[in-house]
């Protein structure tokens, strides 16, 4: 559903 | 970055700015619920811990920073200094149920990646953190105007997210949909709200609940 890429949001 | 976001950010900043103000010049916390700032605190510092695994940006860091600390703080001013204040008959949401659900949720949509749960679950439980609020806005039926000012900030920045994804999504082929879901079940809590606060604290009058 959610891929692991890097969170850039708050 | 875009200017959704960023203005997003800044209204998320503004709202915690409003709630310090409010309990600093009224010297209490009446009206405000403690199990919802314990609940996003617990975001903050689930969501936050990838301060230790991965730099983003200056204007990251510092966020994420500030968020974690005036939370921490907002604890400590409703638990110790103006504890007083503070009537816990008034904010009796069962936070368990929120807790759990949102654990729950995480452990199954992530893989077993532990930062990947802890991400989810601090997604997952900032879409139902405002509900003990609320709860406690239903049980009084009023608010201080102040107090709707920061509800609206605080619910008005993750509905600009929402446009923030749109706009990602156009321009970036960004997708995000556990984001994109929890964030609209949010900013959907606060539908009741926005109206009273559209038809009433914008007009001059006080917040109350019909």
């Amino acid at each position: 559903l959610s891929p692991h890429r890097e969170k850039d949001e708050l | 970055m875009n200017i959704f976001r960023l203005v997003a950010d800044l209204m998320h900043l503004a709202s915690i700015f409003i709630l310090l103000l409010k309990i600093q010049k009224t010297r209490s916390c009446s009206g405000i619920s403690f199990k919802s700032q314990l609940l996003y605190s617990i975001v903050f510092v689930t969501r936050y811990l990838d301060l230790f695994t991965a730099f983003i940006s200056l204007y990251n860091t510092s966020m994420k920073i500030f968020f974690i600390a005036t939370s921490i703080y907002i604890l400590y001013l409703m638990k110790f200094k103006f504890r007083a204040t503070y009537d816990p008959n008034l904010d009796t949401f069962r936070v368990e149920f929120l807790l759990g659900g949102s654990l729950l949720l995480a452990l199954i949509f992530s893989d077993f990646v532990l930062m990947e749960i802890l991400w989810q679950f601090s997604i997952y439980l900032e879409s139902v953190a405002i509900l003990p609020q609320l709860f406690m806005l239903s049980r009084t039926g009023e608010a201080e105007t102040i107090t709707t000012h920061y509800l609206f900030a605080l619910g008005g920045y993750r509905a600009l997210y929402l446009i923030n994804w749109l706009w990602r999504f156009v321009t970036e082929s960004h997708v995000d949909k556990i984001s994109w879901i929890a964030g609209a079940v949010q900013t959907a809590l606060y539908s009741d709200f926005f109206y009273i606060y559209y038809t009433k604290v914008l007009h001059g009058k006080k917040f109350e609940l019909p």
